[in-house]
Formats: C-alpha cells, sequence, structure tokens
C-alpha cells in the first residue's frame, strides 16, 4: 500500500485561515480586550489556548459571539499570540516578553510558556 | 501507517484563498 502525504498540508490549510481572519470571513467571535476587539474563528482558538478550549466546550458559553478577557491582559500581548495561533510564528520582543508569557499563562498555552521561559534565560546575561 | 510506502508530496496541497478580492 501507499500514502501520498502532502507535506505542506497543515501550513496551507492555517494560511488560509488566516486569509480568512484577516477578512472577516465567518470568523465567529469578537475577544475583548480592554478596549481592543479582535475577530477571530473560535475553532482556531480552541485549537491552540486550553482557556478557549473550556470556554468553547462549555454549552453555557459555546454560543457566545464576545468574550472578555481578563483587564489585566494586555492588548499587545494577546494580538502577538494570536498572530501565533493563525501563522505557527511568535514574535518575542524583549519589551513585550512578560505580557507574552503572561498572557500565555491566562490562555493556558504551555508550550509557548516554556518558549518564553526559554527565550528569557538565554538573553539573561547573568 | 507502519508498512504503508509513504510518499511524500511537497508541493502546495489546496488551493490559496486571496488575500483580498
Amino acid at each position: 500500500d501507499s500514502c501520498i502525504q502532502f507535506t505542506r498540508h497543515a501550513s496551507d490549510v492555517l494560511l488560509n485561515l488566516n486569509r480568512l481572519r484577516n477578512r472577516d470571513i465567518l470568523t465567529d467571535v469578537t475577544i475583548l480586550v480592554n478596549r481592543q476587539q479582535f475577530r477571530a474563528h473560535k475553532t482556531v482558538l480552541m485549537a491552540c489556548s486550553g482557556l478557549f478550549y473550556t470556554i468553547f466546550t462549555d454549552s453555557h458559553k459555546c454560543n457566545l459571539n464576545a468574550i472578555s478577557l481578563d483587564p489585566k491582559v494586555d492588548p499587545e500581548g494577546f494580538a502577538i499570540l494570536l498572530e501565533f495561533m493563525y501563522t505557527s510564528r511568535l514574535t518575542l520582543k524583549e519589551s513585550l516578553i512578560m505580557a507574552i508569557m503572561n498572557t500565555a499563562i491566562y490562555l493556558q498555552m504551555d508550550h509557548v510558556v516554556d518558549t518564553c521561559h526559554r527565550f528569557i534565560k538565554s538573553s539573561d546575561p547573568s | 501507517y507502519e508498512g504503508v510506502n509513504t510518499i511524500k508530496e511537497m508541493g502546495r496541497s489546496i488551493h490559496e484563498i486571496p488575500r483580498q478580492d
């Protein structure tokens, strides 16, 4: 038996999902972070974040079309993590690393938290 | 897929949604 593995398929699907997000096609939720609004697909959010998985598997919350995050969440940190969910690319800036890491802890994105820890360790001169 | 002869296809797998119409 033979099987053809399309090696780019996962990234091609993600690219298309990101284009859909950018064009606001079939986005089904608005995430409110302080006063900033982010449109996204619930399925992508819950596939990447333990917090969103818990929210959208709750039958009382899964139909909400707007979710407010804790006001302590930094909108810039959230924007970087949302971009990561849709692109696989995490932009780590030293000035924002704590905001990104705290937001990743809040969103329960454990592997991103580990990566932030490693980034902080590697950039600490001591 | 153990025991299956897997052939790698490196090109695009699906159509590309345009950035904007």
